[in-house]
Order: structure tokens, then sequence, then C-alpha cells
């Protein structure tokens, strides 16, 4: 397993703050919660109407989700599994090599 | 035997080294290899020269590729790059024109510590590798670690976040190290491009304040040209636009201080894609966003040639 599998269950997330309120409110929950930026690469640059996207550990994603649920966040799952997209790609490449 | 070398995968940093050896073996009269220095962790610094040797007193073009140590489509496309401008030679007049009449200073991997780390232990690690006495965090964020308004707004003073700016101005040795390159070869080097992803973005200066250029007519032509080439090769659009307006305002960031420093286009490239697979861009894609991405370095560096 590549990386020794450290990425099983973790996703990456897509959030477009819509408001005001929503950016806040974001930068409140990522204070208190270690995720990975992806784009952009820190809080201070959420901005309304941009996208966010969040490599977030698999013991995070089911908290994570629940309070964007609750405060009414719109998310999208980019990658459900970043551990199996890379074990994916990395299959691909061998097939590739053994045609 | 003839060297067989797949640009359509992504390659540990050995094998970038040894590549870059190799190619400096087999194309003496186009490629010269040489180090600027050496990184936190001790390994070497590699840099390409390219173009034919025989002029001399050009002007030049700096590429780098792999500042931040998770976007390998940078390093794939710098070795593209290396592989078309020396195979196209003698087939291709206007690449041999190019190469005639500028030389490329190409630096496959800027941060190798990074780069290595990220492919044994951490795939989405950004940083350098350097460590912090006070802190158990390592490395900074050697695009925000140039002395150009350091650490103002859009960078961190805290060592554990991935946009630390460092103790101080060029506190990472590989930053030191192209600066130092640059500034010496200031009065040659015209262009300045950092290859970055992702976002699909062509971006100029400023990053630090929202500020039009001097030469604003000339960067943006030139950088209108890159998109539209980029665009011929598989329709893919790319915004440009000055950094702080077009993706967000950061300090002490490359393209800045190269501007700053002399060099009258400073682009940073932000790559394939948008995020549908962000970092993790299929090898299948490697292709294809090298190609188009040299049609627009391609047009960068013919728009060199021209006065405006």
């Amino acid at each position: 397993k590549l990386y020794s599998n450290r990425y099983e269950g973790d996703q990456v997330l897509r959030i477009i703050p819509s408001s005001h309120v929503e950016i806040q409110l974001l930068k409140q929950l990522f204070q208190n919660m270690t995720v990975d930026f992806w784009q952009p690469s820190s809080t201070s640059f959420i901005h309304m109407g941009s996208s966010v996207d969040i490599h977030v550990g698999r013991n995070s994603t089911g908290r994570l989700k629940a309070h964007l649920q609750q405060t009414h966040i719109h998310y999208e799952v980019l990658i459900p599994n970043l551990q199996k997209e890379m074990e994916k790609q990395a299959g691909y490449r061998s097939s590739r090599k053994r045609r | 035997s003839e060297f067989q070398y797949d640009y359509e995968v992504y390659h540990p940093l050995e094998e970038i080294q040894s590549w870059m050896f190799e190619m400096n073996r087999t194309h003496p009269h186009l490629v010269d290899m040489f180090s600027i220095g050496r990184s936190y962790e001790g390994r070497p610094l590699y840099v390409l020269k390219l173009g034919n040797r025989k002029r001399l007193h050009k002007k030049a073009m700096w590429i780098d590729c792999g500042v931040h140590a998770r976007e390998w489509i940078g390093p794939a496309f710098c070795q593209w790059f290396v592989r078309e401008a020396v195979n196209s030679y003698l087939h291709d007049s206007s690449m041999r024109r190019l190469m005639n009449q500028l030389n490329f200073y190409i630096m496959p991997v800027f941060n190798v510590d990074g780069y290595h780390y990220s492919w044994k232990t951490d795939r989405f690690w950004r940083k350098t590798r350097s460590k912090n006495a006070k802190y158990h965090c390592r490395g900074v964020d050697a695009n925000r670690n140039w002395k150009v308004k350091w650490c103002d707004e859009g960078a961190s003073l805290h060592p554990c976040d991935d946009t630390y700016c460092g103790p101080f101005p060029e506190s990472e040795p590989e930053v030191k190290a192209v600066a130092r390159f640059l500034r010496k070869h200031r009065k040659h080097v015209k262009a300045y491009i950092s290859i970055h992803a992702y976002a699909q973005m062509l971006l100029y200066p400023y990053s630090y304040k929202y500020a039009t250029i001097p030469n604003f007519d000339c960067v943006e032509t030139a950088a209108q040209n890159a998109v539209r080439a980029l665009y011929s090769a598989y329709g893919v659009r790319y915004r440009y636009g000055p950094a702080s307006t077009t993706l967000y305002v950061s300090s002490g960031s490359s393209i800045d201080w190269a501007y700053k420093n002399g060099i009258p286009y400073a682009f940073a490239f932000e790559l394939r894609d948008t995020g549908y697979y962000g970092f993790l861009l299929p090898e299948a894609l490697i292709g294809p966003t090298c190609m188009e991405t040299m049609r627009a370095v391609r047009a960068i560096a013919s728009g060199l040639l021209k006065k405006c």
C-alpha cells in the first residue's frame, strides 16, 4: 500500500462560501480543526464565491460534515477516498508498464 | 543503447537527477548542467542551462518547478520542456531560433527536500524541510520566503502553518541560492517563470499589493498571447492577470521578487486542473498538460525577442 495506507478514508471536500457569515463560520471551524488546505493555502484567503478545497483526515470527516450540515453550508466531495485514488492511479501505471 | 525515459509518468528525485546527468552527457552542445548550491538537507540544487553555446551575451529565461513539493506536475513539465527543446532543435525552426537567441535556465526541482519527502512520507507536503528550534513543525513556504514585503499579508509567522514565511527572508538555502544566481545574472535574465499547480492560471505581479506594474501593457499582452497559445492545444481555459486579484494577496513571492530585481517578465503558472484531481493529476494528463504549457512558455519566450 502506498504511503503505508495513511490516506485510507481521507477525503477532499469543496466548499464555496456564499455569505460573510459562512466565511466566518468556516474560519472559526478551521481554527479548531486540523485540515490540509489544497486551495487556497490558508484560511485568510477564503472569499465569498471562491472554492475552498480541503483534505480532511478520516477521523475528522464525520465531524466536519456534521458541522457543515448543521450550519447549512453546502459542500461537495471531490475525492471520496484519497488512498483509493492514489492506488488506482498507481494501478494504471502498472498495467501500462505490463502492456 | 538509446536512453529511454518516460516523460508521462511522475519520477522520484533520484530518477530526475539521473535524467539530468544523462541529458547533460548526451547533448553537450545544447545542455550544461551545474549546481547553484545545496538544500537544507544537503542535496545539490541542479540547474540545466539550455541554448546554443556559440552565442554569448544572450537574453535568458529562468524556469523553476517544484517550489511546492506536492505539485508534481511542475517537475514533470520542466523535464518535458527540456526534452522538447533539445529534441526539436534540429527540425523545428522556431525552437531553433529560441535556443540560438536565448538561454534557458531550467530548475526541475526547486524544493528537493520537500519533493523527496512527498515521495517517501507525505504526498501532500508543501514546504521545505528546514527545522525550527522552538517548534516541532518543519518547513517554510518557499513562495513566502523572498525578500519583498516579506511576511506581510498572505503569509504566516507561525512555523506550523503551510504559509510560514520563515524566520527571515531567504532563510531557506534553496531560496537564497536561486536569488543569488538571479542577482548575479540580472543583466541577462529577462523572464522568470515559476511552475505551480493547481488552478489553471497565469499570474504576474504584483502578489503583495493591489497595484498595476509599470510595464503592464507588455506583460498583459505576453500573458494574453500565452494563454491563447495554451488554449490552442486542447481548448483548456486559463485565467490570467495580477496574482493579487486573480488568485489572492500574498507577500514574499518569487515573482514579486524577480520583478523587483529587474526581470521585466515574471510569471507564475498554476497548471491543471481546477480541483477534480487537484494535486493527484493522473499521469495520463501529464502529456496534454505539458504540451499546452509548452506552447504558452514558447509564446512568452518568443515575446522576449521582440521589443515592447
